[in-house]
């Protein structure tokens, strides 16, 4: 699956 | 969220708005880079592919979904619709001098080696110098319309107000993304010589002229 970190910015 | 990245993204807004409605009211893209729009509409598509899996607020997604429903649409309308006005004589720079050397920092320079990350960071990097194509063709036709200067305006003003977010969240939360940072900083400069020209001349109710 894709993880990839949480980006809370457009 | 904090009150300059609300301003942020409420600029960009504008920006995206301000172009659409010049180009359907006007039925006319002059002036206007289509490479840069094509290059708008890639970064939203690399970086909102969490859209569905990865819900931050109804704003975040909203928002995204708007972004990249005007700037498909702008690149429709430039290329399909109101074709017949679009510059491509002046509009000549090699988009794939820009997509070339920031997919491969993208993946050398990230934060996490993953196929989202890197399609993030690729997103970051293009939209530091997507407007490049857009200052180019301004630089070869030596003016802009002023609604073209407003949409400038408000879109650089927006990566601006987000440098100031930055500031604002790494004293207030700690957080900081040197990779949104850095490509924010390029992206703020590349725009320093049009807003010395747009406050010198725009505002004064001058037409936005180069010279030559």
């Amino acid at each position: 699956g894709w993880k990839g970190t949480t980006h809370d910015e457009l | 969220m904090n009150i300059f990245r609300l301003l942020g993204d409420l600029s960009h807004l504008l920006a995206i708005i301000i172009l659409l409605l010049k180009i359907w009211r006007t039925r006319s893209c002059a002036g206007v880079s289509g490479k840069s729009q094509i290059l708008f509409a890639l970064v939203f598509t690399t970086r909102y592919l969490d859209l569905f899996t990865n819900f931050i607020s109804m704003y975040n997604s909203a928002m995204k979904l708007i972004y990249l429903v005007c700037s498909y649409a702008t690149v429709f309308l430039m290329y399909f619709k109101f074709k017949a006005t679009y510059d491509s004589n002046h509009d000549t720079f090699r988009m794939e001098f820009l997509v070339v050397p920031v997919g491969g920092l993208a993946f050398l320079v990230n934060h996490d080696f993953t196929p989202l990350e890197i399609l993030w960071t690729f997103s970051i990097y293009l939209e530091a110098v997507a407007i490049l194509p857009q200052l180019f063709m301004i630089s070869k036709t030596g003016e802009a319309e002023t609604i073209t200067s407003h949409y400038l305006f408000a879109l650089g003003s927006y990566r601006a107000l987000y440098i100031v977010n930055w500031v604002f969240r790494f004293y207030t939360e700690g957080f900081f993304d040197l990779i949104a940072i850095v490509a924010g900083c390029v992206q703020t400069i590349l725009y320093c010589d049009f807003f010395y020209l747009y406050i010198t001349k725009v505002l004064k109710g001058k037409q936005l002229t180069l010279p030559a």
